[in-house]
């Protein structure tokens, strides 16, 4: 099965 | 005091559709030298961001940095009374508790207003770096938006390949499995053309669910830019002419 990773991951909070 | 006409209002209520399936509640950001605005769908595997430049409308005034928290959903409402050759005004005191919101059609004399109550939203602002893509296509907006749509009525799943001979849009499910495939296209008619730029191949898949959402904004440009990178989100970029861009990421899905 697929999953997907939340943006938070790649992206850091400012 | 905020206030931005901008003489082709279309293209605002264009962007608010174009986003308003993905956001709900969106923090937009004015400054003085244009309008942005960052904001994540329920799920966080989608974001979208958005760039005005001051230099793409009529008139533009911003004295300093202001936050107006607007729910989508009921600008997208207030956005249905402009009529498609309206120009429209925006307009924010210092401080503000709504959005005026002005149509106006000179050539038929009818102004509408409408104040926006605004809404305080916390929500969390990434910062998006600076990528080199390893593969960028360019390709007409319209053809993708079908490829997209026809491959989703065939699975809900998409994986996007790319190498310096061409990018392809597979496919497999229960109905079967198969490949769109665009080579590079510079042929004199702008419109066909695919443009592959591609420094490292990359092979990713995506819920085609989301593309879909994203492919709302191909009236806004002629041309969809896909930028991809081996375990980085995808961006689906939509350049608005002459005033900015919209830009949409997708979370790759990776096998669990």
């Amino acid at each position: 099965k697929f999953k997907q990773k939340d943006m938070t991951y790649f992206f850091k909070n400012k | 005091m905020f206030e931005a006409k901008l003489t082709e209002g279309l293209i605002l209520k264009k962007i608010v559709e174009s986003i308003k399936d993905i956001v709900t509640d969106v923090n937009i950001d004015i400054s003085p030298s244009g309008i942005s605005l960052q904001a994540m769908d329920s799920s966080h595997v989608a974001l979208v961001s958005l760039n005005l430049s001051m230099d793409g409308f009529e008139h533009y005034r911003a004295d300093t940095n202001m936050v107006l928290g607007v729910s989508i959903a009921n600008l997208a409402k207030v956005m249905k009374l402009a009529d498609n050759n309206d120009q429209i005004t925006l307009q924010a005191d210092q401080e503000a508790t709504h959005l005026k919101i002005i149509f106006e059609n000179p050539k038929t004399e009818r102004t509408t207003e409408f104040n926006l109550n605004l809404i305080t939203i916390d929500s969390e602002h990434l910062a998006i770096p600076e990528t080199e893509y390893s593969s960028v296509v360019t390709i007409n907006s319209g053809e993708f938006s079908k490829i997209c749509k026809e491959l989703f009525s065939l699975s809900e799943t998409v994986q996007i390949t790319t190498n310096t001979d061409y990018v392809q849009f597979s496919v497999e499910g229960e109905v079967g499995s198969g490949q769109v495939r665009l080579g590079h296209n510079d042929s004199e008619k702008k419109e066909d053309q695919t443009i592959l730029e591609v420094s490292e191949s990359v092979q990713q898949q995506f819920a085609i669910r989301y593309l879909n959402m994203f492919n709302k904004a191909s009236t806004l440009s002629s041309f969809t830019r896909l930028c991809l990178h081996q375990e980085q989100p995808l961006v689906v970029e939509f350049k608005i002419d002459n005033l900015g861009v919209l830009k949409y990421f997708l979370a790759p899905k990776i096998s669990d």
